[in-house]
């Protein structure tokens, strides 16, 4: 089963078209394997983007290096992962 | 589960559970709910269809479909408590009384089996279907850009990896054959809603062109209303219009296809959250957004059955 472990959630606000380019084109680098959850859409609209704990240092530099602006919206994915799987098989027990 | 009602909706399921609850469902609403089997996925899974009718022959019809994006648990999720929901208040809520009394209801309660199963056992973030064709590099295709609305246009991709993937060809996905050919033959739904999640947003055709759909006033008015009930009970926002204007151009959807078609009521529901769990809603927040969705789709439904074209 494929884990996520140290994978993060990143939301992105472009402020203009140029930055919701420049977004979309983190989407076009093959290596960084990036999954958008929230496409880039028009400015000002969060986009949120799924990168793997491999390639998460180098995804937050070249956001950083464009100017752009980001929060973590989900530390490590994969504890978000493993609480929803307690939750099932402690229901299912029950 | 042997009784739908010790059955907990407020946790996500697996697929085997759902299809083992569908049957003890049906057994517990005869003569309102039968299950209906529209094709098989590529997979070889069955795609079921519920079937809520008090009568006729081929009454209009409503048609609802969740999970297409296998990820997106809430969507299937809210599907369980929403057809249990309109089960428990026929007879007693005076409106789905009435709606029943007058149309049918179908609801495909995951539209996309092997894709879910996949999310359940190999990887949690698979989102297309699970078709391999050969020469391609990668498996899957979005069933979601493979309906025949400007196919293989712009907002869908012809890269086999992308998650926008179109697939080699229209309605090459079994599971959106199996809808096409369904609502085709049935000849007779006025109203297709599409759930997905997330990001709470209620869209109507269309999404391949900035072209205004003809009926664009009366959706529109529609959208209002429905999230405007939705949001009453919790306060969730919703934003509403065309796909294209509202978030982005995407060809191939199902709710474009559903209008073009002469499906008036199109819509594509994006339930709960707005970004703070993402895909991963807690199961705790199950129960709260199948009720609110719950009114928001009473509305769509409730106006379909007022105003008959």
């Amino acid at each position: 089963q494929k884990t996520f472990h140290g994978d993060q959630v990143l939301r992105v606000t472009a402020k203009n078209e140029a930055e919701v380019a420049i977004v979309r084109s983190l989407g076009e680098k093959k290596h960084l394997h990036v999954d958008f959850w929230s496409e880039p859409r028009r400015a000002l609209l969060p986009i949120d983007v799924h990168v793997s704990g491999e390639h998460i240092q180098a995804a937050k530099a070249f956001l950083e290096l464009n100017g752009l602006s980001y929060s973590v919206l989900i530390e490590d994915l994969q504890v978000l992962l493993e609480e929803e799987k307690r939750e099932m098989i402690a229901s299912r027990t029950e | 589960e042997r009784n739908t009602r010790i059955f907990s909706y407020a946790i996500y399921h697996t697929v085997e559970e759902i299809f083992a609850w569908m049957d003890t469902f049906v057994a517990s609403n005869a003569g309102l709910v039968s299950k209906m089997q529209i094709g098989t996925s590529y997979e070889n899974r069955p795609l079921y269809v519920l079937k809520f009718s008090t009568g006729g022959n081929n009454r209009p019809a409503n048609w609802i479909n969740f999970g297409i994006h296998s990820r997106e648990w809430i969507g299937p999720a809210t599907g369980l408590w929403f057809a249990n929901k309109l089960a428990s208040e026929y007879g007693k809520d005076p409106s789905v009384t009435s709606l029943l009394d007058k149309m049918d209801i179908y609801l495909e309660l995951v539209t996309n089996p092997d894709g879910y199963y996949f999310t359940h056992n190999e990887n949690r973030m698979w989102r297309k279907t699970r078709a391999k064709y050969s020469g391609n590099l990668c498996i899957g295709v979005d069933p979601n850009r493979n309906f025949d609305a400007n196919f293989a246009g712009p907002g869908a991709s012809s890269n086999s990896c992308s998650e926008t993937y179109h697939g080699p060809s229209v309605n090459s996905e079994k599971e959106v054959k199996a809808i096409v050919d369904f609502v085709k033959g049935h000849g007779n739904f006025k109203v297709f809603i599409d759930m997905h999640s997330y990001s709470q947003l209620l869209l109507f055709p269309y999404g391949y062109t900035s072209t205004k759909a003809k009926d664009h006033d009366e959706l529109n008015a529609l959208s209002k209303v429905s999230t405007t009930a939705l949001r009453s009970l919790y306060g969730t926002p919703y934003v509403y219009g065309p796909i294209l204007t509202t978030i982005y151009q995407s060809s191939g959807s199902s709710i474009d296809w559903a209008y073009d078609s002469g499906i008036k009521y199109a819509f594509c529901f994006e339930l709960r959250d707005t970004g703070r769990y993402g895909f991963l809603l807690p199961a705790k927040q199950i129960i709260p957004t199948a009720e609110e969705t719950y009114l928001g789709l009473m509305k769509i439904l409730e106006h379909a059955r007022d105003n008959p074209y």
